[in-house]
């Protein structure tokens, strides 16, 4: 019920002046989602595929790191990994289970250019759900080191 | 600078007190169409942030990429409370590793705007990314302490296009350039649409094997759609459809957690 928080916060006059936003009075309410922008979208321009950009920047050598929070449904862990197996990367570490305090955070994989991370119990929205998992695996993704394989 | 002194937030209302610097603001990134983003830049909480990787979030939408998300419900420092009247701390704040932007992009989504009407019937994929590259350089020639620090990109869902594609155009910008100075890392991205095909057949197969339609439903679905066809079929979106009746009322970006009434 959060986004119900921020559609009544976001909207207070007094924090608008605060964050210096709406000068321009602009003629709708702040929302969370926009439905405008979501019903106009030009699908036509948007790739069915990602692919090719993923493998092109893998090989410019960005760290690439993709996670997925095993409880959604609407792009569930089993989507991510069809689409991560076309990639035909070679894997680098086998899969293992990583730890977040004294638990079983997720599994973890990693390719040569990209790593997988599953979050255990945690939905669409991964630090939402599971903050201090999130929050490993963040530090983890920029100190470019593997997710801790104990506790 | 002076335009980054004003786009400092003094404060909150409701904030409570804290050791970090916060800004945010609107960039114009089209002058002739009157198009500006709003950013929100949360400082790291860290004794040192000047040490600290800038990072950007962009959520996923298309049209949900708001502050709502990756800063109020996500990784920002503040959560807001019930009333809608107060902030608290979160104590898994992504800031006290880096320093936090959070983008509100395309135009229409939350405080960011266009002067010209039909800029709201031509977003896509391709303008989200130039925008956003326009946005990165002239933000950094407003805040030029992030200039050549350590840049990464995170965010989630339809962000799975977002992400990589402003990637892409800032690697290429950066090519084109002497002396760039957005210093891109690296990026992260969580349950993201990467590929339809994939994404669709893992999702149908995800629903069966977490038990939440039935054989039939699924089977359904196998037979009457190709999710490589440019458009769904009819029967195809009426098998999805009616597989969703098996779901229940449950909320489907975490199946089992309770649905907000």
């Amino acid at each position: 019920c959060t986004e119900n928080y921020a559609e009544i916060y976001y909207n207070r006059p007094e924090v608008q002046r605060a964050m210096h936003a709406n000068h321009t009075v602009i003629p709708y309410k702040w929302t969370a989602c926009s439905d405008s922008v979501f019903d106009n979208w030009n699908w036509r321009d948007s790739d069915n595929s990602m692919l090719p950009i993923y493998k092109e920047l893998i090989a410019a050598g960005l760290r690439i790191w993709v996670y997925s929070g095993d409880t959604d449904s609407v792009i569930p862990v089993t989507a991510t990994r069809f689409s991560l197996s076309k990639l035909n990367l070679t894997v680098k570490t086998r899969w293992y289970p990583w730890y977040s305090g004294n638990q079983v955070g997720g599994r973890t994989e990693v390719y040569e250019g990209l790593t997988f991370v599953t979050v255990r119990g945690a939905g669409h929205e991964v630090p939402f759900f599971q903050p201090q998992s999130a929050l490993i695996l963040l530090r983890s993704f920029l100190a470019g080191k593997e997710l801790p394989r104990s506790y | 600078t002076k335009e980054q002194e004003e786009d400092r937030i003094k404060a909150l209302p409701g904030q409570p007190k804290v050791g970090f610097s916060q800004f945010s603001g609107y960039v114009t990134v089209n002058e002739s169409h009157g198009r500006s983003l709003f950013y929100w830049l949360t400082e790291s909480s860290s004794h040192s942030p000047h040490t600290k990787p800038l990072l950007l979030w962009l959520n996923g939408g298309p049209g949900c990429s708001s502050i709502a998300y990756g800063a109020s419900e996500e990784i920002g420092p503040f959560r807001i409370s019930k009333t809608g009247y107060n902030l608290y701390l979160n104590n898994f704040s992504w800031n006290t590793e880096v320093n936090l932007l959070f983008l509100e992009s395309p135009v229409g989504v939350g405080f960011s705007y266009t002067n010209t009407s039909s800029d709201f019937e031509e977003s896509g994929d391709e303008r989200t990314a130039q925008d956003n590259l326009i946005f990165l350089i002239s933000w950094m020639s407003r805040f030029p302490q992030y200039q050549y620090r350590d840049f990464y990109i995170v965010g989630e869902s339809y962000a799975g296009h977002y992400v990589p594609q402003l990637a892409k155009k800032i690697h290429e910008y950066n090519k084109d350039c002497k002396n760039p100075v957005i210093n891109l890392k690296g990026f992260m991205v969580g349950n993201p649409e990467m590929d339809k095909n994939n994404d669709k057949i893992g999702t149908i197969t995800y629903w069966w094997s977490h038990a939440m339609i039935s054989d039939a439903s699924y089977n359904s679905i196998l037979e009457k759609c190709d999710f490589t066809a440019e458009r769904f079929s009819k029967e195809c979106n009426s098998a999805i459809y009616d597989a969703a009746a098996d779901f229940g009322d449950i909320d489907q970006y975490s199946i089992y957690t309770p649905k907000c009434v």
